[in-house]
């Protein structure tokens, strides 16, 4: 089971993660005991100077994004990479006098979890409002889906389907390079599998108005207001198959969020 | 133990560089 929930982020963080790991072990183990720890006042300044840019750079974002949720989120995940990077600082500092001190081995292994555990909270938030362009894509398109409901003639079905191909496309892309991100292979077939079944229900949705458009415009009198209403149920159904199928999709996207 | 708290911290250190490449990105 992956780790980090879209192959961006595994890709940014998993050598920090194996690194961590693999030092958390050697000291748990007691591989190091006795052994000095040479001055890192160098290293650490360098993460210093990044992390101070990373904050920077991440509150202009949180200053000029329309999304509420990350504007929310994003600052305690800069809090938590800034007191990480204070530990790492406050470790090199001890180390210079005292190259055997615990305390300060103890600190680089707090801070460096701190900051996988705060760049990870950051690229989570970054990651969950790329969802959520996502999903407000989808909701347009569930939302001009039920425009079909009066859809009665053949011109009207015309400029439906010509404001429909563009959303559908477009939705259609960030779902496919969304699948191609996600780690979970089960997630991904499940995304992968509600796209398909809406593909497949679009041609049979536009199919029926079209039969029904074509009655309508060929002013078949024998048509009674009751087969009218029946026709028209019918294709209301085929959209209303559509929305739970694209919505579980959706949910889908989130499944590695937990 | 010098190469891996070394190598830790600069991978730490380039990892956060490339967040940010990531957020100015994603930003733009």
């Amino acid at each position: 089971m992956p780790v980090f929930h879209t192959k961006t982020i595994e890709s940014i963080l998993e050598p920090v993660a194996q690194q961590i790991s693999h030092l958390v072990i050697m000291h748990e183990e007691g591989e190091v005991d006795g052994k000095a720890i040479p001055d890192l006042t160098a290293p650490v300044a360098a993460v210093q100077a990044a992390v101070s840019n990373l904050v920077r750079v991440g509150k202009e974002t949180v200053q000029t994004t329309e999304d509420a949720i990350m504007r929310r989120d994003m600052p305690p995940a800069f809090i938590k990479v800034e007191n990480a990077c204070t530990k790492l600082v406050q470790a090199a500092l001890m180390l210079k006098a005292d190259p055997y001190s615990v305390q300060a081995r103890d600190y680089l292994i707090d801070g460096s979890r701190g900051i996988l555990s705060g760049t990870s909270d950051l690229l989570l938030t970054f990651d969950e409002a790329e969802v959520r362009k996502i999903i407000r894509v989808c909701k347009g398109i569930l939302e001009y889906l039920t425009v079909a409901e009066v859809v009665e003639s053949m011109e009207d079905l015309i400029t439906y389907t010509k404001n429909l191909g563009p959303g559908m496309t477009k939705m259609a892309k960030m779902i496919d390079e969304r699948q191609q991100e996600l780690t979970h292979q089960e997630h991904r077939v499940m995304l992968v599998n509600s796209m398909n079944t809406v593909k497949e229900l679009l041609p049979v949705l536009i199919s029926g108005m079209t039969k029904m458009a074509k009655m309508i415009d060929e002013r078949q009198q024998e048509l009674t207001h009751q087969e009218h209403r029946v026709m028209l149920v019918n294709s209301m159904n085929t959209v209303k198959e559509l929305l739970p199928v694209l919505i579980s999709g959706l949910c889908v996207l989130f499944c590695g969020h937990g | 133990i010098r190469v891996g708290w070394e190598l830790l911290l600069t991978t730490i250190a380039r990892t956060i560089n490339e967040i940010e490449t990531q957020i100015l990105t994603r930003d733009a």
